[in-house]
């Protein structure tokens, strides 16, 4: 849908309040503590798989707040600037729902920002490669 | 700034590209003008050049809107979300969302639609992915990763210019630092759908 300027865009259809963006679910998460286990957290690792900040994984992702979860948090914490607490704190929430290119952070276990930069960063397991 | 692991560009032989548009999206010469406009960030500061071309299949630069799975395995979310995405040099291939409310001209900063984004903007980020550069953390560079709907930032920072030129060499019109653009990123909400 493309709207050639502001004045343009219709007072219909506008998506009503109830529709979420894909990740505005991960709002609930907010306080969520490492050990402790909440429904849809295997979709929040299922996010940061897919921008590289959690490696692939044979079998489903758990809904367990693991040491894996923790570390991806503060990678991408260390990434955007943001106190880095491995916590689902309401500043990290704010920026992992946020709208953003599709293209990964960490490519093939190479970040392009922040933590590819510090020398404490490296990523085990298996990547998958993408084209990009 | 970054780059793609293995630092890909577009080799000396091809630094005038040619980009298309998927025939079957039929846009509007007013949409196909915003990508002109972003394409020319980054030739103004780059020996690069963008010619637009009719015959998309043969184009350097491949630029497509899908909904959902469209056969790359990234498959698109609706709106907000994931908002478009590239591949890096030489693939050429750069998607976008169609499900996105996309606005092409006019002040998006005060858009009546919470979830109306800025083409351009986007634009600008993925072209910098087609040319070569990764994600960075700087949060004024048009290479960071996120930005919020109803917010317009076009204008290139000194590291996405750096990271660039690192890779191309400059244009010898370019007068060696980044345009300050009051205007640059101005949002009046968070993304809240």
């Amino acid at each position: 849908r493309f709207f050639p300027n502001i004045t343009a865009i219709p007072p219909w259809p506008l998506p009503n309040a109830t529709s979420l963006a894909p990740w505005d679910a991960f709002k609930k998460f907010a306080g969520c503590q490492s050990g402790e286990k909440r429904d849809g957290l295997s979709k929040l690792k299922q996010y940061f798989n897919n921008f590289g900040y959690i490696p692939n994984s044979p079998t489903n992702f758990s809904d367990d707040f693991n040491d894996e979860l923790e570390k991806a948090l503060k990678i991408y914490q260390q990434n955007f600037n943001l106190n880095v607490t491995g916590q689902l704190d309401d500043q990290t929430l704010q920026q992992i729902v946020r709208p953003r290119c599709g293209n990964a952070d960490i490519v093939n276990g190479t970040s392009s920002m922040n933590s590819g930069k510090s020398s404490s960063f490296h990523t085990t397991g298996h990547f998958r490669t993408t084209a990009h | 700034y970054a780059f793609f692991p293995g630092r890909p560009f577009w080799p000396a032989n091809r630094r005038d590209l040619t980009y298309g548009f998927l025939p079957a999206n039929e846009l509007s010469d007013e949409v196909k003008a915003v990508f002109t406009r972003a394409f020319e960030k980054w030739s103004a500061v780059t020996p690069l050049t963008f010619t637009q071309t009719d015959s998309f299949f043969s184009a350097d630069i491949k630029i497509a809107f899908y909904s959902g799975d469209h056969g790359d395995g990234e498959p698109f979310d609706g709106v907000l979300g994931t908002l478009a995405h590239a591949f890096s040099p030489t693939n050429g291939r750069f998607h976008l969302d169609a499900a996105e409310n996309w606005v092409v001209s006019g002040d998006v900063t005060t858009s009546s639609l919470s979830s109306a984004v800025d083409l351009e903007s986007v634009a600008v980020h993925e072209i910098g992915h087609l040319l070569g550069l990764g994600h960075s953390s700087v949060e004024d560079a048009i290479m960071f990763p996120t930005i919020s709907s109803r917010t317009r930032k076009v204008e290139l920072a000194n590291d996405d210019i750096d990271g660039i030129q690192s890779l191309y060499g400059s244009n010898p019109n370019f007068n060696g630092s980044a345009t300050t653009s009051t205007t640059q990123e101005r949002e009046t909400s968070d993304g809240e759908a």
